[in-house]
């Protein structure tokens, strides 16, 4: 554990209990893709599940757990509890375009051909583009809630400081997870246009962002 | 290491 990644872990927690309480206070979810947030879910679910198999620390439990039980009650309160609020009608990334190469990917690029390592291998391809329902949400309607783009930058957060975990890990511990890097440093570039809006439009505008 | 069984990251 270095600094740099719980750094990324807290700005992970931060983004996720951002939006949760957002949709929780406002009682409603518009604006929000429910299908990137469903494919986290998704992320998680086949990611963790080798809380079932293997002990790393308490620290590993209890946050896995965390992430686990937030996304599934972001999912819960989009498509049930706040369900009228749900905008679907710019919801309409094909979610197929996703799944199927990253499903293809990873069987053939994985550390073992073994049904939790290509679980593992899944969820770290598919957390790089998961949130691509809800940039293409934001680019369909135009704009975005503030609160909605400082959900975006402490995700965005999280990926970068992860890469700076990695630089870190790589050069004092000699580890380097390639498919994690690779997927990373991609899932990052995703959030680079995005930063450059939330500098430039909603810090200095206080406002919502709106695209031009 | 292969990177199997080894992932602490979240």
């Amino acid at each position: 554990m270095n600094i740099f990644r719980l750094a990324g872990d807290v700005s992970h927690l931060v983004a996720i209990i951002i939006l949760l309480l957002k949709i929780w206070r406002s009682k409603s979810c518009a604006g929000i893709s429910g299908k990137s947030q469903v494919l986290f879910a998704l992320v998680f679910s086949t990611r963790y599940l080798d809380l079932f198999t293997v002990f790393v620390s308490v620290y590993n439990v209890v946050m896995k757990v965390v992430f686990l039980a937030l996304s599934y009650a972001t999912v819960y309160l989009i498509y049930m509890r706040f369900r009228n609020s749900y905008d679907s009608e710019n919801d309409t990334f094909r979610v197929e375009f996703l799944l199927v190469p990253v499903i293809g990917l990873s069987f053939l690029e994985n550390y073992a051909f073994t049904p939790l390592e290509i679980l593992w291998t899944f969820s770290i391809f598919l957390e790089a583009v998961a949130i691509m329902p809800q940039l293409f949400m934001i680019t369909k309607t135009g704009e975005a809630e503030s609160i909605t783009t400082h959900y975006l930058f402490f995700l965005g957060l999280y990926r970068a400081l992860y890469i700076a975990n990695w630089v870190w890990r790589y050069h004092m511990e000699g580890f380097f997870d390639q498919i994690a890097v690779v997927s990373g440093v991609v899932q990052t570039i995703f959030y680079c246009d995005f930063f450059y809006l939330y500098v430039t439009r909603v810090l200095r505008g206080k406002g919502k962002m709106s695209l031009p | 290491d292969d990177g199997v069984d080894d992932h602490d990251e979240l």
